[in-house]
């Protein structure tokens, strides 16, 4: 008898052949909205895969969502299993989600570094970038999250393959990154596109590479002190919100940053929670209140997206 | 598999920029290999930094030395990484 996805346990960390296969069961149990596309492989050919939440129509107005792009965070990827569930359930339920579905596509990328995220696993916990080999280096991998087109090779970002920050050879070079940049161009009417970090609680929005204010800053702020108000509803978690260069330092390269620049105007990263205790290392007793909270935030988002289309 | 026997991961509070770039002065010390999981970038928000075991003194040695203030978040790493995957196999049970 196929296992029903309630089997999967959610709070708990899984390896990515048991994240994909849940994937899968998602897929199957609610046919009806979710489908799993492959927009890619990574630079060791593992597949990348999306879910596509849709209630039909074409080429509707969309929202975008990614997980795990630095491969160590694992609350990232386990928070993104568990909205995919909530999304997929609460359609026919839940009014705000429903009324969403009605006018607006969701794609979800759970795991978008996966050879970093499998090596985490099998090797190398304290694992962060890609596994691409860099030429000329023993050093492996990028820091996917510096290797945007957005101020790419600026400050914020280093130019050695040794280091943590290693921004890559060129833009884009990490297919990982190249794979959803393509999938972003090609749908053409993504209109909100968020990505989930740890830790340190952070709601953030443009710029990294640059310390001016976007175009949309008031907007974004009063958005963002929206969705961190709704998170600190659940269980008190406090989330700053601010443009990353002035909430954190200036990066170069991070995916927000490009995703604004071509115009998706609701891009947002998050950096969820930690207990003050283990940084990244969050135990796995976190992962439903760290999903939960993150999920009110990021509801208020794609309502306010759903809400003043552009 | 690499382990992490000894890695200590400090909590650095820094009072001021003079701290900051102290601290920024240490991460392009590429010999000590630290891991910071939190940059420093800004008084008000703390540093987290992964110290291999055998920089681990010398580290201490430099904070203090400059009256930088720190705890230690997680006294040896490799504890928290067993019960991380002692729990990932109980739930698979």
């Amino acid at each position: 008898k196929e296992r029903s996805s309630n089997s999967f346990n959610y709070g708990t960390y899984h390896s990515l052949d048991s994240i994909y296969a849940e994937l899968d069961h998602l897929a199957s149990e609610y046919s009806n909205i979710v489908s799993k596309l492959q927009i890619g492989k990574s630079y060791e050919k593992r597949p990348l895969y999306v879910l596509k939440f849709s209630t039909g129509g074409s080429n509707r107005p969309a929202i975008w969502i990614d997980a795990g792009i630095h491969s160590r965070e694992w609350v990232t990827q386990a928070s993104a299993v568990w909205i995919a569930k909530k999304i997929a359930s609460d359609y026919g339920k839940d009014l705000s989600i429903t009324s969403l579905l009605n006018k607006m596509d969701i794609f979800l990328l759970p795991v978008t570094n996966p050879d970093g995220y499998v090596f985490t696993h099998t090797t190398n916990r304290m694992w962060r970038k890609t596994r691409s080999k860099n030429q000329g280096s023993p050093c492996v991998g990028v820091d996917p999250n510096r290797n945007w087109d957005a101020g790419f090779g600026g400050p914020g970002a280093s130019s050695n393959p040794c280091s943590d920050s290693y921004r890559g050879p060129s833009a884009n070079s990490e297919v990982e990154v190249k794979s959803v940049v393509n999938f972003i161009k090609n749908h053409g009417n993504i209109q909100a596109f968020l990505t989930f970090h740890s830790y340190s609680q952070l709601l953030m929005y443009p710029y990294g590479y640059k310390c001016t204010e976007p175009a949309d800053y008031a907007e974004l702020d009063a958005l963002g002190r929206a969705a961190a108000s709704s998170i600190r509803s659940l269980y008190g978690t406090t989330f700053t919100v601010g443009s990353i260069c002035s909430t954190i330092y200036q990066a170069s390269g991070g995916s927000i940053d490009w995703s604004y620049d071509y115009g998706i105007k609701y891009s947002f990263a998050f950096e969820l929670r930690d207990t003050g205790r283990y940084g990244f290392l969050l135990p796995a007793s976190q992962i439903i209140p760290t999903a939960e909270e993150t999920w009110l935030g990021l509801k208020k988002i794609m309502e306010h997206v759903r809400d003043n289309p552009y | 598999l690499e382990t992490f026997v000894g890695d200590q991961v400090l909590r650095i509070k820094t009072r001021n920029e003079e701290e900051v770039k102290k601290l920024q002065l240490l991460e392009s010390l590429e010999h000590l290999e630290l891991d910071f999981w939190i940059n420093p970038s800004t008084p008000a928000l703390p540093v987290d930094v992964r110290i291999p075991a055998n920089s681990v003194q010398a580290v201490k040695a430099f904070l203090e030395s400059h009256g930088i203030e720190y705890s230690i978040l997680i006294e040896d790493l490799q504890v928290v990484l067993d019960k991380e995957k002692q729990d990932m196999a109980c739930s698979q049970q």
